[in-house]
């Protein structure tokens, strides 16, 4: 799975994800990348999210949707609620994390599994990339 | 003003201590490559909408990662696709699932969301929709690459022992 997620120099977000879904998988199956609210989630009022895991976990939990819902609700910033909706995947058996962005550029990246690959760049020429254990 | 972007390759794909150097380099070539199109979108003044779609583009035709071509092979041994694309200005959405022909699935997701009246289409469906929209269509072998072959096939092996092992009678 590939995903992105931007804000831009106006204040719009947006998310996006692409992927080739399970090796192996059979009777067409799909996971969660392509279901709005399970895999990718933008709104500018709280975040956008982009997720990369075991798909039928991110589907049951609508984990893209949950983070936003936890800032639009709860009012959390968008680490706290990415951090309480990737203990709820953890906690659910659920493997993967996702990438996320808010409308002030802030950047989260959690993960509860190996083989990460993560990058991002900011407008002020902060950079990074990184491959996770 | 200010500007942002991240990206990930997808999840549990390798594991760091399994990669080679040469393996490892080569991933975080990509990924830069994939930041720095994304930079000069929103650089120059672009949406965060193209900023999105021109870094999963690029992605996608990275054989390294698991989307478009060099994704993994379903059970019967071709590619099967789904992209997905949200706006947050507008909250629109749109996504295709389960396609084999459509060389670049997040600029159908993006078609999806523009140009039509739904959010998900699937299947046969979505290749028809991203044919009239002029988007490129490849045959299924495009995807498939030699890593992603001998993976499939080392798999079916496995499940082939694994079945004659398992077989009591």
């Amino acid at each position: 799975t590939v995903g992105c997620v931007a804000l831009d120099s106006d204040g719009n977000i947006c998310a996006g994800t692409s992927t080739g879904g399970m090796m192996n998988k059979k009777f067409g199956r799909i996971g969660d990348s392509p279901i709005i609210g399970a895999g990718t989630w933008a709104d500018n009022q709280t975040c956008a999210v982009s997720c990369t895991g075991h798909g039928e976990y991110f589907i049951r939990l609508t984990v893209a949707r949950d983070i936003a819902a936890h800032m639009e609700y709860k009012n959390q910033i968008l680490r706290d609620a990415g951090n309480a909706v990737l203990e709820k995947l953890t906690l659910a058996g659920g493997t993967g994390g996702f990438i996320a962005i808010d409308k002030s550029g802030n950047i989260i990246m959690p993960f509860n599994t190996s083989g990460m690959f993560r990058g991002y760049v900011k407008s002020d020429g902060e950079k990074e990339i990184a491959i996770f254990r | 003003g200010k500007y942002a972007l991240a990206i990930h390759g997808g999840a549990g794909v390798m594991s760091r201590e399994r990669m080679s150097e040469d393996m490892q380099k080569r991933y975080i070539d990509k990924l830069d490559k994939a930041l720095r199109i994304g930079d000069s979108v929103l650089k120059t003044g672009g949406t965060s909408r193209e900023a999105v779609v021109s870094v999963i583009t690029y992605l996608e035709d990275c054989p390294l990662f698991n989307a478009g071509k060099g994704a993994v092979l379903t059970s019967e041994g071709r590619t099967e696709l789904d992209a997905s694309i949200m706006d947050g200005e507008t909250r629109n959405a749109g996504a295709i699932a389960g396609v084999t022909d459509i060389k670049n699935p997040i600029q159908a997701a993006l078609k999806v969301m523009e140009e039509s009246e739904h959010v998900m289409l699937s299947g046969d469906g979505a290749s028809e929709f991203a044919r009239s929209k002029g988007l490129t269509m490849v045959k299924n072998s495009y995807f498939k690459t030699r890593e992603r072959l001998d993976s499939f096939q080392n798999l079916k092996k496995r499940e082939k022992e694994q079945a004659r092992i398992d077989k009591h009678g």
